[in-house]
């Protein structure tokens, strides 16, 4: 396998803009040529042991990787499809030793669980769900939620796992009547969920009794919102949103995330903070991942951009490597490394400061 | 823009809203 790897740059990639700055540490190259769409770090426990494991997408193969030293990663297992392309992979917390992955055309068609043993012989993966699927997102405490369905007959289910990755337990909350686009764990509150929905609104639900607690409407503005992160503090609701749709503005440049106040309880919110483009930046927001304070996106432009959310700036920009855009941009889990990665299969980690 | 206008703030507001809202 050592092939599949090249050798790594010992030296900073990007220069420091505005404090930060990200140090190129592996490089991890995709020897099946296929269009590479995602991937993903998860905790993996063999002999009583926990080690970080880096998962790989292509469209049609995924693949699992150990770390042989800290820059060296080889491929120990893939798991292959032959008639539906996976479009992402769906990390779930608290969950060791399996891969959940969302397979479908342009919407998810069936969500899988992949499973990894020594013998041959067992499935090496389950079907977990499968219908019109619209958004899926991993919980904590072993949980994955997903919509399916049209309006009417419109499904929100929440399903806990057992350690051999079967379901323990199926939970409905009321559907919202509306499209969701994307779910988001309220940190710190377990049993809190939200959703933004095709019509502008934040959902809010109780995961244990399923009940639709609020719908909040949020600015006309920005169409198609994707909550990142939300955390509640001194009874109010903070989220952080992307708007793929956004359009640059001479007042404050391009924004790419923002952060919204709202208070659950009289639904009326605002905005906090745009975070925009460095002056002389192009590019709207195409894909991105928020993690504690950190914000990274890949831009239109093939570059990728890193915010500070406290500092309220960006703090990094990766302008594409090798002439070559990046097409997709995730944190990992288990440290600061971002893991950035090319349509052609290759993916660079390198660790943020 | 203030705190204000988001008018009456409860710490307790998930407990408060899964005690209004319909089972």
């Amino acid at each position: 396998h050592s092939t599949e790897q090249t050798e790594i740059a010992d030296r900073p990639v990007c220069d420091s803009l505005n404090s930060g700055s990200l140090q190129l540490v592996s490089k991890l190259k995709n020897p099946s040529g296929s269009c590479s769409v995602d991937v993903s770090v998860m905790w993996w426990e063999e002999a009583g042991f926990k080690e970080p494991r880096i998962i790989t997408a292509c469209e049609y193969v995924v693949s699992l990787w150990k770390p042989m030293d800290p820059c060296q990663w080889e491929k120990i297992h893939t798991w292959h499809f032959t008639e539906v392309p996976v479009l992402q992979i769906v990390p779930v917390p608290d969950v060791c030793n399996l891969v959940f992955v969302a397979l479908g055309n342009l919407e998810i068609r069936e969500i899988r669980t992949l499973l990894c043993s020594s013998d041959d012989k067992n499935e090496k993966q389950k079907l977990l769900k499968s219908g019109n699927i619209k958004a899926v997102l991993g919980l904590t405490e072993r949980r994955l939620v997903s919509s399916s369905g049209t309006l009417c007959d419109q499904q929100v289910e929440v399903v806990t796992f057992a350690d051999d990755g079967g379901t323990k337990e199926k939970q409905f909350l009321m559907p919202p009547k509306e499209t969701i686009l994307t779910f988001a764990e309220v940190q710190g509150m377990q049993e809190a969920l939200l959703g933004t929905t095709a019509m502008n609104n934040v959902t809010i639900w109780n995961l244990k009794t399923g009940q639709l607690l609020k719908k909040i409407r949020i600015d006309d503005s920005y169409q198609a919102t994707v909550c990142h992160k939300a955390y509640s503090e001194m009874g109010l609701l903070f989220v952080v949103l992307s708007h793929p749709c956004a359009k640059e503005t001479e007042s404050s440049g391009s924004p790419v995330f923002q952060l919204i106040v709202m208070n659950p309880k009289t639904t009326l919110n605002m905005g906090v903070m745009l975070y925009c483009l460095p002056p002389g930046q192009a590019g709207r927001f195409l894909e991105g991942d928020v993690k504690d304070h950190f914000a990274a996106a890949v831009l239109t432009s093939g570059t990728i951009a890193i915010w500070d959310l406290l500092l309220g700036h960006c703090t990094v920009l990766l302008p594409p490597s090798s002439a070559q855009s990046w097409s997709f941009v995730k944190w990992s889990g288990t440290d600061s490394h971002v893991l950035a990665g090319q349509k052609d299969g290759n993916i660079f980690i390198y660790r943020y400061s | 823009c203030s705190k204000a206008d988001l008018g009456p703030i409860s710490l307790n507001w998930f407990e408060e809203l899964s005690s209004e809202a319909p089972p």
